[in-house]
């Protein structure tokens, strides 16, 4: 699984 | 960053705004469901851990500190402040929430990006925020009556997320790589739940009326 993506919204 | 993501990002703001200003105007929180508060807390408190480890943009910093301060200090106020307390419909306002919290988490176990601690209470956030404005909702059926500074919150509170599903869809075509299923699907829960109060809420805007939700 790809790498979460780091959750940039609020 | 997208006009819709900051739009949405200013309806919520204003969303607390409009909360606080009801609060310290009238010192009084009737027609506010404490619940909800806490649950709004929780969510901010589960998603923002990151909040020093990883930075994203002063924006991002700045907003997660205001939604985190502004969250506590009103479940504060409405615990504490003598004043407030007293218009507290503790009566009216028994949904019993910790059954909420208790589901969002086995599921966020259950579903989510990756089984790890912080994605975890990530997708625990999201889910937790979809379903945390229930008690609020039950609690306006049950007064009746809404005052407009309450009715006004509820309205900001459920277009934000709404601003937010456009702001993924255009994510979604712009991004090649954007994947926010976790996010959109409880955002679209979370939207789908403020239905019949944008109705109600349309119709007292286009009668010029008093806000009345059927109990």
């Amino acid at each position: 699984k790809e790498e979460p993506q780091a959750h940039d919204e609020l | 960053m997208n006009v819709f993501r900051l739009t949405g990002d200013m309806t919520h703001l204003a969303s607390i705004l409009v909360l606080l200003l009801k609060i310290y105007a009238t010192k009084s929180c009737s027609g506010i469901s404490l619940k909800t508060q806490e649950l709004y807390a929780l969510v901010f408190l589960a998603r923002y851990l990151n909040l020093f480890t990883d930075f994203i943009s002063v924006y991002n910093t700045v907003m997660k500190l205001v939604f985190i301060g502004s969250s506590l200090a009103i479940v504060w106020c409405m615990r504490m402040h003598k004043m407030v307390k007293r218009s507290y419909d503790q009566e009216l306002d028994t949904f019993r929430h910790y059954f909420l919290i208790a589901g969002c988490f086995l599921l966020a176990l259950l579903v989510n990006e990756k089984f790890m601690f912080p994605e975890v209470l990530w997708a625990f956030s999201i889910y937790l925020e979809a379903v945390s404005t229930i008690p609020q909702l039950v609690l306006l059926q049950r007064s009746g009556n809404v005052d407009n500074l309450t009715g006004q919150y509820v309205f900001l509170l459920g277009a934000y997320r709404a601003l937010y599903i456009l702001n993924w869809i255009y994510r979604y075509f712009t991004e090649p790589h954007f994947s926010r299923w976790i996010a959109c699907v409880a955002g679209l829960v979370q939207t789908a739940l403020y239905a019949d109060f944008f109705y109600y809420y349309f119709l007292s805007w286009k009668n010029n009326a008093k806000l009345q939700l059927p109990s």
